[in-house]
């Protein structure tokens, strides 16, 4: 142990683990989560050279065969729970992309959200099992967070009672979905729905891609990778093409918006129902900026603390880094922000699942708060925790670009979170909209509730607005 | 002047009202703003992008206030008064911080006197001080192996330059003493020049 590090630990005025306990929930949360990771670290079948070290197509193909095995080792120790399978899965792939991301991140939870029960008899399964290998596909060249510009269009033919798939023009092309180039079979299509005559806006549809043995692409459909990222080199992140392609009328998503057998269309209850996977991403996301985060703050803190340079007062030896104040203030206000936001992250975390849950009971009352809240954060945190780990990366000097490090590989995994999901600036308009509404809601009297109760005094004239 | 919301610099409960006022304060004018346009007969969505910068910001007001407040309500769940004082110290760091890179807002919204600011700057530094000796412990908290960290600068042992020094050694570019390229082009060019 470098001794450096031992005299700090000796200083501490708490102990660490009580810390640890606080941010996992519970010491029986911490016990588990050690446990699992132990499943994986002491596990030689998951050992593996060093990815920094392996070209693009190497790393991906390691990805694969982790993936792989992950999933026969997670059926093996019986993990089924979800935070335990994202446990599992972050210390199998050290908190890197891996090309199943979307399919257990995005494509399960979209059929459990926004399938019939009939539709997860058909396909939860097989896509539980692998067989179906699933990923999201929203995103095209052309249009990413404005929605409702997307150009893939589903027309439903009566007369056969499928929905003809079509990329209208080049910019139509699904484009970046993780897993698409070359890992998946399936895909959630998010498509303009076209029937008897009419648009009828975004909905999904499950479109398979690929062979189920083959695996080569079906007819009508061109589908391959995007080629290399600022980062992100293990995913397979890829274009999809459809040229007329037809699927049964069943593939539609129909839990919460239908189309009869005669081309009828069933409006859902709110059309924010559809982003629900989305609002679930996104809630996630803030929890990983403080992951990110408070491993780039990890790194810089230690390193400050071994590292000794230059001199404070002249002919004592160098002193440590982490002496000097500037360093402090560049590392302490971050070490405070990942704190922050891990606990934002997990307060997102369960205000997810609670109002989740009120929708399956048909209360819809604070979906609304909860897309708008989601989109903020979303933003709020990914910049500012981009920005830290790069201030981090600095506070390293040189070694601090250096992949040794381990900043580069953070910074590059984590930094499309500020336009994946939602282009940061457009997220905070969206919720900016909603406290727009909330305003003009208290001015006319309306009690506001959650976060945005403060509002209630604006009514009351308490702030005086004063021009900007 | 001198007027203002905050009494206590280190008391939480106040600086959260301060960020929530704050908040309330930009978003109150950037929908005015967005009103008088179209008051002023604007279009909806020229109004509103006409204000959009605004809106942001004020959003971002609004995020700010929910992330402060998440975190001083968490305080109230530590039992542990050791890891209750530390986690208050970085609570009130992360508060100040947030105030000392907004000052515009705070002055403006007449949530903070011009005394108060260098006041907060200097508890800042005074805070630093005290998170000092805590540092390596509070990052240790995070619980991440060396595996997760995924190099060897954050090592849980510290033991830095020898381990960047094995790992250079392992680089592919190091698999032979003399690189391919040397006999290809290097050495026939030296024997042409």
């Amino acid at each position: 142990m470098n001794p450096d590090l031992s005299r700090e630990r000796a200083a501490a005025s708490f102990n660490p683990e009580t810390i640890t306990y606080v941010l996992d929930g519970s010491p029986e949360r911490t016990r588990r989560r050690r446990e699992i990771e132990n499943l994986v670290t002491s596990d030689p079948e998951f050992q593996h050279e060093d990815p920094n070290f392996l070209s693009r197509s190497e790393r991906y193909e390691l990805a694969i065969k982790k993936s792989a095995l992950m999933v026969q080792k997670m059926r093996q120790h019986g993990i089924s729970d979800p935070e335990e399978i994202y446990w599992f899965k972050s210390f199998v792939h050290q908190g890197r992309p891996e090309p199943l991301d979307l399919h257990l991140g995005m494509f399960l939870p979209t059929l459990l959200n926004q399938a019939t029960p009939e539709q997860q008899d058909r396909f939860f399964m097989p896509a539980w099992n692998l067989e179906i290998i699933g990923t999201y596909a929203q995103t095209e060249m052309g249009h990413g967070t404005h929605l409702r510009g997307l150009e893939t269009t589903a027309t439903y033919d009566p007369s056969t009672q499928e929905f003809i798939l079509n990329s209208p023009t080049v910019s139509s092309l699904k484009w970046w979905p993780g897993g698409l180039g070359k890992t998946s079979n399936h895909a959630v299509v998010l498509a303009q729905l076209y029937t008897q005559g009419e648009c009828k806006g975004l909905h999904a549809f499950i479109v398979p891609i690929r062979h189920m043995s083959t695996h080569e692409p079906l007819p009508g459909v061109t589908v391959g990778d995007i080629g290399p990222k600022f980062g992100y080199d293990e995913t397979d992140n890829g274009f999809l093409k459809f040229d007329k392609f037809r699927i049964p009328r069943e593939n539609m998503l129909m839990k919460y918006a239908q189309v009869e057998q005669d081309g009828k269309y069933v409006k859902p209850l709110s059309d924010k129902l559809t982003y629900g996977t989305m609002v679930f991403i996104r809630s996630m996301i803030v929890g990983d900026s403080a992951l990110c985060l408070s491993r780039a703050c990890t790194i810089a803190v230690r390193y400050s603390a071994v590292r000794h340079q230059s001199e404070i007062r002249a002919g004592e030896p160098e002193p440590q880094i982490l002496d000097f104040q500037t360093q402090q203030y560049k590392l302490f206000p971050l070490l405070a922000t990942a704190y922050a936001f891990q606990f934002v992250g997990s307060y997102m975390s369960q205000t997810y699942h609670r109002i989740t849950g009120d929708i399956q009971q048909g209360n819809l009352s604070e979906l609304p708060e909860l897309h708008a809240l989601s989109a903020g954060l979303k933003a709020f945190t990914t910049w500012v925790a981009s920005y830290g780990i790069e201030e981090c990366r600095m506070a390293c000097g040189g070694h601090g670009y250096s992949c040794s490090s381990g900043i580069p590989d953070i910074y590059v995994t984590f930094t499309p979170a500020c336009t994946y999901e939602g282009e940061n600036t457009v997220m905070m308009l969206q919720t900016a909209r909603f406290l727009f509404k909330s305003y003009t809601a208290a001015l006319s009297g309306e009690r506001l509730g959650g976060m945005v109760s403060y509002l209630n005094d604006v009514s009351s004239q308490r702030v005086q607005a004063q021009p900007l | 002047a001198g007027q203002s919301l905050v009494m206590d610099i280190n008391d939480l409960g106040s600086l959260v009202e301060a960020y929530k006022q704050r908040a309330a304060w930009l978003i109150v004018a950037a929908c005015k703003n967005v009103q008088s346009d179209l008051k002023r007969g604007k279009r909806k969505e020229d109004a509103w992008n006409k204000n959009s910068v605004d809106l942001v910001q004020a959003t971002e007001a609004h995020c700010h206030y929910v992330v402060v407040k998440l975190f001083v309500d968490k305080l109230s769940e530590v039992l542990d008064v050791a890891a209750l004082r530390i986690l208050s110290t970085l609570c009130l760091l992360y508060t100040l911080h947030g105030i000392s890179r907004n000052t515009g807002d705070f002055l403006q919204a007449g949530l903070l006197a011009p005394v108060q600011l260098e006041q907060i700057q200097q508890r800042i530094k005074d805070l630093l001080v005290v998170i000092r000796p805590n540092a390596v412990a509070l990052v240790d908290a995070f619980d991440y192996t060396d595996t997760q960290l995924g190099g060897v600068l954050g090592r849980y042992d510290g033991n830095v330059y020898e381990n960047m020094f094995e790992w250079a050694k392992k680089s592919p570019l190091n698999k032979t003493q003399v690189h391919a390229s040397f006999h290809k082009y290097l050495k026939p060019l030296q024997s042409k020049l």
